[in-house]
């Protein structure tokens, strides 16, 4: 395991926990999209299939129930805990949107035409647009609180780490993932506007607005 | 191959 992934894997384990520690103690999802974090949850369950057949170390699986698990958490508290906090009217994103697409895709585009590396196709690509409901509901509203926007930069970490660690490997291993690197791209490109709001107005103190 | 292959990373 290189380090850039190490340090991915912990910024996207940092982010999943700061999102559920701020709706906890707020005991509010307010500004958080719930239909990101469903797809997220989609996505973590359609990945993982494989937990039970395929092992690779007891890191791999302890990550994997981890997200698992802090996933479901997560969405049970938007929808189910603190639903009355839950900004709906503002979450207007349509999944179907980015869900379809990401199956059709993965129907076309896998490494095998099976059931589980279709699956695993359709979670890379649902992955890569599955903020696009939380940015869109940023971008509506026009503001996101401080640890909403420290969410976004520690998810958004993960991924741009995650693509030194694919330069590292294909450089030293010649490994080489086209699926996961081409979804990882777009996705950390996704990010690109916010991590720019980020560095000129949350490192300085101020909130993240999108309008001037 | 047609099993696909291994998915080591999260």
């Amino acid at each position: 395991m290189t380090l850039f992934r190490l340090a991915g894997d912990l910024s996207h384990v940092l982010a999943i926990l700061l999102l559920l520690y701020k709706i906890w103690t707020t005991k509010s999802a307010a500004g958080i999209s719930g239909k990101t974090q469903l797809m997220f949850c989609m996505v973590y369950v359609t990945r993982y299939l494989d937990l039970f057949t395929s092992f690779i170390s007891v890191y791999n699986s302890t990550m994997k129930v981890l997200f698992i698990s802090a996933s479901v958490a997560t969405v049970y508290l938007i929808y189910f805990k603190f639903k009355a906090t839950y900004d709906g009217n503002h979450d207007t994103f349509r999944m179907e949107f980015v869900i379809v697409p990401a199956l059709i895709l993965a129907l076309i585009w896998n490494y095998a035409f099976t059931f589980f590396e279709i699956s695993w196709a359709f979670s890379i690509f649902l992955e890569a647009v599955a903020i696009l409901p939380q940015l869109f509901m940023v971008t509506k509203t026009g503001e996101a609180e401080n640890i909403t926007s420290h969410y976004l930069f520690a998810l958004g970490s993960y991924r741009a780490l995650y693509i030194l660690n694919w330069i590292d490997r294909y450089y030293f291993e010649g490994h080489w993932d086209p699926i996961a690197v081409t979804a990882g791209i777009v996705q950390t490109v996704l990010y690109g506007d916010f991590f720019y709001l980020y560095f000129t107005r949350v490192i300085k103190g101020r909130k993240l607005q999108v309008l001037p | 191959g047609e099993e696909g292959r291994q998915h080591d990373e999260l």
